[in-house]
């Protein structure tokens, strides 16, 4: 799964989510991506998420909504993202990862397994990486 | 603060030998996609651009490189969402597509409709003028490897592919 959240400079928020879905599904499987509210959401008011992992987990909590509500509560885009992973697997042990925006243009990419490869763009620094704690930056020439 | 693009090339379990692969593949969406932020595009099109970028590299499992299903053929979904209208678009089980993020934002901009599947979403492509590829074009020795190796009676394809708790 690959996937995308992005505000641009009129503050107008969006996001993408794209996957070829679980190694060996049955024909005819479809899990979280597509679904609003658990592979991506994205609101003006409130922020976007897009979401990678085990998709039946992911929408059995609607992740990407549940993440967003949280914001909404007033919680960080990083303490909203953790606390909908951690929500994801303690109630049905599912494994996954987000990238967080919110309107001001705060963001986090955060993973509850082994890994997930991500990267951001802000000002002129290009972030990413890829184990849990790695975040290494590049600068980005400006055009 | 603004613009800011967040890209992942997905969770789970990223064998030492591709991850250099991965993490160069996000580098190279993300500046994709901010050159269109900093050039004043829209966030839609950032993220639709970074993503389809992700799509067409084989190393992540998204339109070139999708992982097989038991058939051992490539089924795939896609969703875009617009945070201004909360207007969405998505597909899903859709073949021999090569960029379905762009036929889910064709579903958002042209129907009234949320979702297209399957049969419907690809007599959809073929109205809006999207080509269709061969499958075999979507599929690489690494999918098709792990598809066989996760044939076994005893394999556990969710594990294989998420690894353990990070």
């Amino acid at each position: 799964t690959v996937g995308a959240v992005a505000v641009d400079s009129d503050g107008n928020i969006a996001c993408a989510t794209s996957t070829g879905g679980m190694l060996n599904k049955m024909e005819g499987r479809v899990g979280d991506t597509p679904c609003i509210g658990c592979g991506g959401y994205a609101d003006n008011k409130i922020g976007a998420v897009s979401t990678t992992g085990h998709g039946e987990a992911i929408m059995k909590v609607t992740l990407a909504r549940l993440i967003l509500f949280h914001m909404e509560q007033g919680q960080s885009v990083e303490a909203a993202s953790d606390l909908g992973l951690a929500y994801m697997k303690s109630r049905v042990d599912g494994l996954g990862g987000v990238v967080t925006v919110d309107p001001q243009g705060h963001w986090a990419a955060r993973f509850s397994s082994p890994q997930m490869s991500w990267g951001a763009a802000q000002k002129d620094t290009l972030h990413y990486g890829l184990y849990t704690g790695e975040h290494f930056t590049q600068r980005i020439d400006l055009p | 603060m603004l613009p800011v693009l967040v890209v992942h090339g997905g969770a789970g379990h990223i064998p030492k030998e591709r991850s250099e692969k991965s993490t160069a593949g996000v580098c190279s969406a993300v500046r994709a996609g901010y050159a269109i932020l900093q050039g004043g595009g829209s966030s839609m099109d950032a993220v639709v651009e970074a993503v389809s970028e992700l799509e067409n590299n084989p190393s992540f499992n998204a339109g070139c490189g999708s992982v097989l299903n038991v058939k051992g053929e490539v089924e795939m979904d896609a969703i875009v969402m617009d945070g201004k209208t909360l207007g969405s678009g998505a597909v899903s089980a859709v073949r021999c597509i090569a960029n379905p993020v762009q036929l889910a934002r064709l579903v958002m901009d042209k129907t009234s409709h949320a979702c297209l599947t399957a049969e419907g979403a690809t007599q959809f492509a073929s109205a809006m003028g999207v080509p269709t590829v061969p499958q075999e074009s979507l599929i690489t020795e690494y999918s098709r490897m792990r598809w066989k190796k996760n044939l076994a009676p005893d394999a556990n394809p969710v594990e294989c592919q998420m690894g353990k708790m990070g």
